[in-house]
């Protein structure tokens, strides 16, 4: 598997989390 | 089309803190050594090196801060490389996107724009479009500009009102009068952020001319309202007639054309007008008679060179200005009318033969003149006598054969009546026609006479100084035959010349006299000289009626009194043509609708926001619904005419879908945005429609969680086959408006027809949300059918928790020009009854789109009733969506029973 995570800057108590890409169908 | 929203960035700010921004991975590390590489603009083209990676880690650092104004995206593409720098794995793309702050303000295209407008032009009529760009991000609101006008001069009431949106100028009212203020400069403020105080703004000036349409009506200034003048007389200034008008100076508008209404039967009068003083002149072109008419009433009009406007075209009047014209009565004397008079005289009449006569006519009295003494004047071969009393003529002798022949046959001599008393002499001509046959030879019998033989008189009247004034005298030779002499003044006998033949040299003396004294008589002959010389050559004048009259050119008699004009029309001082009520309580009161979104692009993220296009629905004061009477309306038209913005739209759930992605997962967002536009306005043709969903990026299962209605639009919108929903009312429309709502909870119709279009020009959208819910979740509200007939009605209310069923309730939309579809989901409320608390508005005559959505969520601050207002009268699409989440504070109107 290849993927690619962003980091969310929204957490509250400073934690880093990452997420998986999403997407959007057009 | 995949479009992956994955990674953002600030523009204009450090965004290293926010390192590593993504970090890619494969599982081909697990058991050999990957090395990551990125390229792409930023990165190994320009700009470099804005992005960099750990080869190792796979982190991917920002290092600079960006302009989105230069770059609003950048694709990182991604690669895993093993020890042999061949790819382990399939590129990857990281799209960045480069989030918008307002840092460009408006910037007008011009910094004076200039218009003009017709005054009395009806209100709402467009003056001029101003036009202003913002360099931030389309569709954002950072560079969605506001226009108002901030200033207006003169000031004394505003007369424009600015679109914020479109920049469109209009009149305000139907008030604008050039006369009043002939220009109007405004001071326009356009400021982003939809002029929110956040805002930046730029100014610019609008200078609007005020044209001159014809909406003054003419009146006439006299001097005076009773003029004389003498008969018999011109007069090329008999009165001054000045026209006042306050429309535009030297146009055609205020150019005034007076005319004659009556009095003028016998045309004496004419009126030229000045078009550089708008002052008439009455002349006088055509003698008046005192004793036919001795006092008249002229009726003047006035209008102007151009049509009067249609707003005064009502209030016009032919208004008479009456002018009284005294005729002054001239001592005239005695005329022989007519002028000439021809008798006939044949052989047969002997000496004292009376052959008529010819009376002078006294034009005072009107009757044959008694005042005047009759003499003979021009008297060839002294043919005829005359009888100064009676004017009777008489053959002096019977007519001889020399005579017929120095005559050739015609007599033409003229007599005089003079009249002592006024010292006045006319002349009238006579005719004799001599009837051939029957002449004697015989030598007539000569009375002793100033003149000798056949002598002739040449002009021969002395008037003894009487004026015969401007006449044009008659002088007539006739050559003598048989030795006769002729002469005036000059006279050689010809028994002087006796060597020649008497005819001979009475010829050739006569030649010469003739050639000399030609010249010399035409310079005594001074038509109109001087009077009073008594013994000077005055000729009498061979008018045609014989009188000599003195035309003198004489100026009105003024009337020191002036007298007003009684009949000057009416003008308003001001426009009285009110149609309609205007509400003048500002400048910045023109917004058609207003839209308001969240930027979710910021860092302010929130979980409500709202959208609204057209008709903004309450609270606010940028309504359509500001202005009533004909702003109004149009307004609303405007308004229902906007349509469905779908830039915006996108531009929205783009943010929407942003704003998800950077949320916990506790929250699928599983969107779904289906959008018919058919044919609609701005719509491309043949669209279809639209759908978005947010989700995993190889997990389509979020699909499943949709209800039947959405995931029978989400099937349409990707293509796959639908069975139709059934047919369930072939009856349409319904004879009862009454809505139907099956029970709550039931399953829907199962492979239902799909959501045939609506008819053309209508938009349809459709939105959707899920949310996690828990136990207890409230049943769906019902809600009432939004819809009498003649459209499709999708309700439904469900949660994600799948223990509950949605309803739907699905009409016939054959008939259709609205589709409304309304969707609640009810979150883990535990005692909630919205019932009575949401109310839906008739949309039977509307073709409109409600778009509602809710999520109840903890809140203490409800409204007391949800109340989505009543878009009959528009066409806009409104979605709405508030966050109420479960509280055990919530207070107010709102009860939640179990």
């Amino acid at each position: 598997d290849f993927r690619i995570q962003v980091r969310d800057y929204n957490t509250k108590n400073g934690t880093i989390k990452w997420h998986s890409l999403r997407r959007q169908k057009r | 089309e995949w479009i992956k929203f994955a990674a953002a960035c600030r523009e204009g700010e450090d965004n290293s803190k926010r390192n590593p921004i993504a970090k890619i991975h494969s599982d081909c590390a697990a058991n050999q050594q990957v090395t990551y590489r990125i390229s792409g603009v930023g990165i190994d083209q320009p700009p470099y090196g804005i992005f960099v990676i750990n080869q190792k880690t796979g982190e991917i650092n920002i290092t600079s801060i960006v302009d989105r104004e230069v770059t609003p995206f950048f694709i990182i593409y991604c690669r895993a490389l093993n020890s042999l720098g061949q790819d382990l794995e399939k590129p990857l793309e990281l799209r960045v996107r480069v989030l918008d702050i307002n840092d460009n303000p408006p910037v007008f295209s011009m910094s004076t724009f200039v218009g003009e407008i017709e005054e009395n032009s009806n209100a709402n009529t467009l003056v001029m479009v101003l036009n202003a760009t913002d360099a931030d991000e389309p569709n954002n609101l950072n560079s969605k500009i506001a226009f108002k006008i901030i200033r207006q001069e003169p000031s004394d009431s505003p007369m424009f009102i600015i679109n914020r949106y479109t920049g469109e100028i209009r009149t305000m009212n139907n008030f604008l009068d050039r006369e009043q203020y002939g220009q109007y400069s405004l001071a326009v403020r356009g400021s982003d952020r939809d002029g929110g105080a956040d805002g930046m703004s730029a100014e610019c000036e609008c200078n609007i001319k005020i044209l001159d349409v014809n909406d003054n009506i003419p009146y006439m200034e006299l001097p005076t309202q009773s003029i004389s003048i003498e008969e018999n007389s011109l007069n090329s200034n008999l009165l001054q007639i000045r026209v006042i008008d306050l429309d535009e100076e030297f146009s055609a508008n205020w150019m005034a054309v007076i005319f004659f209404i009556s009095g003028n039967e016998g045309n004496w009068f004419e009126i030229e007008m000045n078009e550089r003083t708008n002052v008439g002149t009455l002349k006088v072109v055509k003698p008046l008679d005192f004793e036919a008419m001795n006092n008249l009433q002229l009726s003047l009009g006035v209008r102007n060179k151009a049509e009067f406007h249609q707003s005064i075209m009502s209030q016009y009047k032919l208004t008479a200005t009456a002018i009284s014209v005294t005729v002054l009565n001239v001592v005239e004397g005695s005329v022989f009318r007519p002028g000439s008079k021809t008798f006939v005289v044949n052989s047969n009449m002997g000496q004292n033969y009376k052959i008529g006569e010819y009376v002078a006519w006294d034009l005072d009295a009107n009757r044959p003149s008694t005042t005047v003494r009759y003499v003979m004047g021009r008297n060839p071969t002294d043919l005829l006598a005359i009888d100064s009393k009676t004017a009777i003529i008489t053959l002096r002798n019977k007519v001889t054969m020399e005579q017929y022949k120095i005559l050739g046959g015609k007599y033409q001599g003229t007599i005089l009546s003079i009249d002592d008393a006024l010292q006045r002499t006319c002349t009238g001509t006579i005719v004799i026609n001599l009837e051939n046959g029957g002449w004697k030879t015989e030598r007539p019998n000569v009375n002793g006479s100033t003149t000798s033989a056949y002598g002739l008189t040449s002009g021969g009247v002395t008037t003894n100084g009487y004026t015969t004034g401007g006449g044009v005298g008659t002088v007539t030779f006739a050559v003598g035959t048989n030795g006769y002499g002729v002469g005036t003044g000059v006279y050689q006998p010809l028994r002087d010349n006796v060597h020649f033949g008497p005819a001979g040299i009475g010829l050739l003396i006569m030649g010469f006299l003739v050639l000399g004294l030609v010249p010399f008589l035409l310079m005594c002959c001074d038509c109109g000289g001087a009077p009073g010389g008594g013994a000077a050559f005055e000729p009498v004048p061979e008018c045609s009626d014989g009188a000599i009259h003195s035309w003198a050119v004489e100026g009105a008699q003024a009337d020191p009194g002036v007298l007003a004009n009684s009949a000057v029309p009416c003008i308003p001082v001001t426009n009285a043509n009110v149609i309609e009520y205007v509400d003048n309580s500002g400048v910045y009161t023109n917004e058609y609708g207003a839209r308001e979104m969240q930027d979710l692009g910021g860092g302010e993220r929130t979980t409500g926001f709202e959208l609204t296009d057209g008709v903004k629905m309450s609270g606010g004061p940028e309504i359509c619904q500001e202005y009533p009477g004909t702003l109004r309306r149009n307004s609303m038209r405007e308004c229902r005419e906007g349509g469905l913005n779908m830039n915006f739209m996108e531009s929205y759930f783009c943010q929407k879908a942003y704003a998800y992605a950077d949320e916990d997962e506790g929250r699928p967002s599983n969107d779904c945005l289906l959008i018919y536009d058919i044919e609609g306005a701005g719509s491309p043709a043949g669209s279809v429609g639209c759908c978005s969903f947010i989700g995993e990026d190889l997990d389509d299962s979020f699909l499943d969680t949709l209800g039947p209605k959405f995931k029978k639009l989400a099937d349409i919108s990707l293509g796959k086959d639908v069975e139709p929903f059934p047919d369930s009312d072939p009856s349409w429309p319904p004879k009862s408006t009454e809505p139907v709502c099956p029970p709550q909870g039931t399953e829907p119709t199962g492979g239902g027809h799909p959501p045939i279009s609506p008819r053309f020009g209508t938009t349809t959208v459709i939105s959707e949300n899920t949310y996690p819910s828990g136990p207890g979740v409230q049943h769906p509200t019902p809600i009432p059918d939004p819809l009498g007939y003649g459209n499709v009605t999708v309700t439904e209310s469900y949660t994600s928790s799948g223990t509950l069923k949605p309803s739907v309730h699905i009409h016939d939309n054959r008939h259709a020009s609205n589709v409304v579809v309304t969707e609640r989901v009810v979150g883990p409320i535990s005692g909630a009854d919205l019932q009575g608390m949401l109310e839906m508005p008739d949309l039977r005559d509307g073709s409109n789109v409600i778009v509602t959505e809710r999520v109840i969520a903890p809140s203490s601050s409800l409204p007391t009733t949800l109340t989505i207002p009543d878009p009959r009268q528009s066409s806009n699409v409104v979605v709405t969506e508030r966050v109420i989440q479960p509280t055990s504070g919530i207070v107010g109107n709102l009860s939640m029973h179990p």
